[in-house]
């Protein structure tokens, strides 16, 4: 089907925290974001990948900043029901995303993307995409460059679109 | 803002590629996704995390379980360019998902959906979320199970929906 790309938005003021070496079995996921809802911290985007063949998972979220404090705490309480985990957090990171439809074999919108960021030498951090909306995550001084760099590269100049 | 929880569908055949110590500067994430592009690969869904420090990235994207042959080819191409990277093949894999809309705060109907599957003693794959999609890939096997479960956590029985 037709790919539209319909516009592109920037989310500034967001960190990443990342959980490294989660055990891959059922019910973990749960239990890591109910301690996550119980201390209202608002999140944005969650990914999850698998390592080591299926033992471990990585587990990145982005958040609003200002719940950062309240993040770490979550991870103290996390690191001793998990004991093998370890974490990473980075702030000070913005979302750009382009926002379609029926971007259903999208690789061709995402690669536009990620060129258009090659391009402006703007290094890409968490990624995620699906059919509606294809989000990378950039350092935040990068951010505004970032959409413009996105903006152009889908011929959105025209018609800008508001941050997020 | 309303959370609601419009439908869930099961996206089965799936299988899943990552890429593991991709060097984390501009520009690999286009030069990746241009050698799939290349193949013509279908890409559904494509997430990517950051590790030790931003030194490394791995790179996770989901296919359609047919393209597994062009997938090998080009892991094969990008092992030759980038010497340090390593790969790990998932097949028989599905995605369910939860579509809904203003799930900007979207931590508890991510905590439902991840409660709903360990309840079904199901083990989570990759999870990809966003405001209006939260997906997480299961094994083949389970991925009707996983739709019924989110269905019923989710109360949408009474409409049922199609698989994707
Ligand atoms: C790691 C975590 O996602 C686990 N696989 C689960 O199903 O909860
Ligand atoms: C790893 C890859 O995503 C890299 N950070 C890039 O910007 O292309």
């Amino acid at each position: 089907g037709q790919i539209i790309v319909r516009g592109a938005a920037l989310k500034k003021d967001l960190a990443r925290v990342e959980l490294i070496g989660v055990p891959n079995k059922p019910g973990l996921a749960s239990e890591i974001f109910s301690h996550v809802a119980d201390r209202d911290i608002i999140v944005d985007d969650i990914i999850q990948v698998i390592h080591k063949g299926g033992e471990t998972a990585d587990l990145s979220f982005t958040i609003e900043a200002d719940n950062l404090q309240a993040a770490h705490l979550v991870i103290e309480e996390l690191r001793r029901e998990m004991p093998g985990m370890t974490s990473e957090v980075k702030t000070d990171l913005a979302k750009v995303s382009v926002v379609g439809v029926g971007m259903r074999t999208h690789t061709g919108v995402a690669s536009r993307m990620f060129e258009a960021l090659h391009q402006a030498n703007i290094n890409i951090d968490n990624i995620s995409t699906s059919e509606i909306v294809i989000s990378c995550v950039v350092n935040a001084e990068d951010g505004p460059r970032a959409l413009r760099a996105v903006h152009s590269a889908f011929e959105l100049d025209q018609e800008p679109r508001g941050t997020a």
